[in-house]
């Protein structure tokens, strides 16, 4: 997370590191006590996969490591590079994890019309990816920013005109775009998957609103930042989680 | 002498015919018909001596229903006897014409000229044989000939003319009820073979009751030589019966009685009726149990008769250890309940089930009772319920909505202590 805070420990207690054979992959978010959702271009296969929780440090020797019993990739995400719909996943943990101040699953959204993101509504990005421009390293302290969610038809315009060395990139109804149009703080690389939340003020309570998914360069004025729009996938979530549970 | 004529038409005249016919002649023409058509004669010429009832010469018409009719005379001269100018008909497909002179033609007479033809198609439909009808119920006629059908419910007999009624293989399983002849009070069709069967369980005893009006076509010096109803039971016959008077009351002292009855192809007679009722040993009278109620209530429970026991509300039924979710006794044979009765107890909703991550606090289990389910630190009752159940009249725990899962303890979601709490 560019221009980011250092998050203190319990503070956002949802967040999910995901390792791929022990290096940060990118990050999760805890929707029960044994089902993590991040992002589809997160995941490949199993092997090797764990993930940590209840840590903002990196070397934490309080973190709680759980392993996959299976993955769910959306059926229609097909990661080629220019295309990140659908992406969205989730992992069935083997086992419970305890849950403590330092590991609380954030909420999923409900289906009022509150829920339904507004351009402008702050919400804040959380992980430990990279967290300098000038920098491709990741960050030691889990990181957050506030950020709000900016105008789709500006963004998507922007993402439309744009042509990359590999080709157009595809912006669509199952993203939302934020970040502040002058750059600055982002999300970035290490932080995928991780969580985009928002405050429900009418259940004082944090819920998943995106999901770090893609974004042309980090932190730079005029591209925002991309994220897989939850709201769109409540009921696939909610369909795995209760076949698989 | 005898001439045969057919075909559509012809003529045929007196002997010497237009001279003068001779004495003592007797000549007949039978004159037939294509099948479904009568005949028309008529005359172009016709002078024979008068006579009183033409008794010295005539021309003799006798048609094949055997009708006969005698002419005589001078058509001109307007004699009574003489056929004029009519036209003579055949009700069927034959007639046969006599011409006869006696010794004496003294004022040369000369004869007849007659024509027929097959012309008309016969109408078998309104002709009557014995004073019946061609057919029982519906006739159709059609050139040639005609043909029988039945009102719904009735069935033509093989002999293609009466109706008789579907009467047979009928099964009476009601304790009482009643049995008629087919269209009972009016008359009973013909050429009917007629078999009712009261069936009753083992046990109970069939009475027989003839009411009025009873009317089976019967004769006076055979027994029941036409129509004729049968009863037997078990091995017993009663019967036959006929006549106008009805039977006197028959106890069978069987379950199972059959009641045949035939009748013939003649007669009009209004047939019978039998209330039948029934009697067995009665069972007991069933107690109600405490907080219960038995139903239906009757004076007496015989036979196949049932109750039903239905407890208060927070009561169940129970027979010994088990739980009963429905009773129903029945009484059998030799008047005995099948059963024992069962009792009334309060109903238990038994120790409620445990929930992960959470925990229920009871005292009693019984019927109106309630528990409380609560839930470990970090987790909370889906759907924001207060966890609270109370035993039903069902023997479930069952919570303000009526549902009887336990609920699901799942964890607090988004409530982060720090900087985001605020």
């Amino acid at each position: 997370v560019i221009g980011g805070e250092d998050a203190q420990k319990n503070e956002i207690p949802w967040q999910v590191m995901i390792l791929k054979g022990g290096r940060l992959k990118g990050g999760g978010v805890l929707l029960r006590d044994d089902w993590v959702l991040t992002a589809a271009h997160v995941l490949q296969d199993m092997s090797g996969l764990a993930v940590k929780l209840g840590l903002v440090k990196r070397s934490d020797p309080d973190a709680v490591v759980a392993f996959p019993k299976d993955i769910f990739i959306h059926p229609s995400y097909h990661h080629d590079g220019l295309n990140f719909d659908h992406d969205i996943a989730l992992i069935k943990l083997k086992q419970k994890v305890p849950l403590s101040a330092a590991i609380m699953p954030v909420c999923l959204p409900g289906k009022e019309e509150r829920f339904i993101l507004q351009t402008n509504d702050y919400g804040t990005v959380s992980g430990w990816g990279v967290w300098h421009k000038t920098s491709n390293r990741g960050s030691y302290n889990l990181k957050y920013a506030e950020i709000p969610v900016a105008d789709f038809a500006e963004c998507k315009a922007k993402y439309d005109a744009l042509v990359t060395p590999n080709g157009r990139l595809v912006v669509t109804d199952n993203m939302v775009c934020a970040g502040l149009e002058q750059g600055g703080v982002d999300s970035c690389q290490g932080d995928s998957g991780g969580p985009y939340v928002f405050l429900d003020k009418q259940s004082r309570s944090w819920y998943i609103g995106g999901i770090v998914s893609w974004g042309y360069t980090c932190a730079e004025a005029g591209y925002y930042g991309m994220y897989t729009k939850v709201t769109n996938y409540i009921d696939w979530i909610e369909d795995i989680m209760l076949k698989n549970s | 002498g005898v001439e045969l004529l057919t075909g559509l038409f012809g003529s045929f005249t007196s002997p010497n015919f237009p001279n003068v016919y001779p004495n003592n002649q007797l000549i007949t023409w039978n004159i037939t018909a294509p099948a479904g058509h009568r005949l028309r004669l008529y005359f172009t010429h016709f002078e024979l001596e008068p006579s009183l009832h033409c008794e010295y010469d005539y021309l003799q018409l006798i048609s094949d229903d055997n009708s006969t009719v005698r002419f005589c005379g001078e058509g001109e001269k307007n004699y009574a006897d003489s056929p004029k100018n009519a036209d003579l008909y055949s009700s069927m497909t034959t007639m046969s014409v006599t011409f006869r002179s006696d010794y004496s033609n003294e004022e040369r007479f000369t004869g007849f000229q007659a024509y027929y033809t097959a012309e008309e198609d016969i109408d078998e439909c309104v002709i009557a044989v014995d004073g019946e009808r061609a057919c029982d119920h519906y006739c159709h006629n059609y050139i040639g000939s005609f043909y029988c059908t039945c009102r719904l419910g009735y069935q033509l007999h093989a002999n293609k003319k009466d109706c008789t009624a579907e009467c047979s293989g009928q099964v009476l399983i009601d304790r009482s009820g009643e049995l008629t002849s087919p269209d009972y009070p009016l008359f009973y069709p013909r050429m009917s073979q007629c078999d009712y069967t009261i069936r009753l369980p083992d046990g109970f005893q069939i009475n027989l009751d003839f009411v009025e009006i009873f009317d089976v076509e019967t004769h006076p010096g055979v027994s029941c030589p036409y129509d004729v109803l049968m009863i037997t039971a078990d091995s017993r016959e009663y019967g036959p019966f006929c006549g106008t008077k009805p039977p006197a009351r028959i106890e069978t002292g069987a379950h199972q009685v059959r009641v045949t009855f035939r009748s013939d192809g003649s007669g009009k007679n209004r047939g019978w009726k039998i209330k039948y009722s029934s009697t067995a040993k009665p069972c007991p009278n069933p107690m109600a149990p405490l907080r219960g109620r038995i139903y239906p209530q009757q004076d007496q429970y015989i036979l196949t008769d049932t109750f039903n026991v239905t407890c208060d509300l927070g009561f169940q039924l129970t027979l010994g250890d088990e739980k009963l979710p429905f009773y129903q006794a029945t009484c059998l044979k030799g008047g005995f309940w099948d059963g024992p009765l069962p009792l009334c107890t309060l109903v238990d909703c038994e120790a409620p089930n445990n929930v992960n991550n959470g925990s229920v606090q009871f005292s009693t289990t019984t019927y109106k009772s309630q528990i409380k389910y609560s839930c470990e630190e970090l987790y909370t009752i889906k759907d924001d319920t207060d966890g609270v159940y109370t035993c039903a009249d069902d023997g479930y725990w069952r919570d303000a909505l009526g549902r009887k899962s336990p609920p699901d303890c799942i964890p607090i979601c988004g409530k982060p202590t720090g900087r985001l709490a605020k």
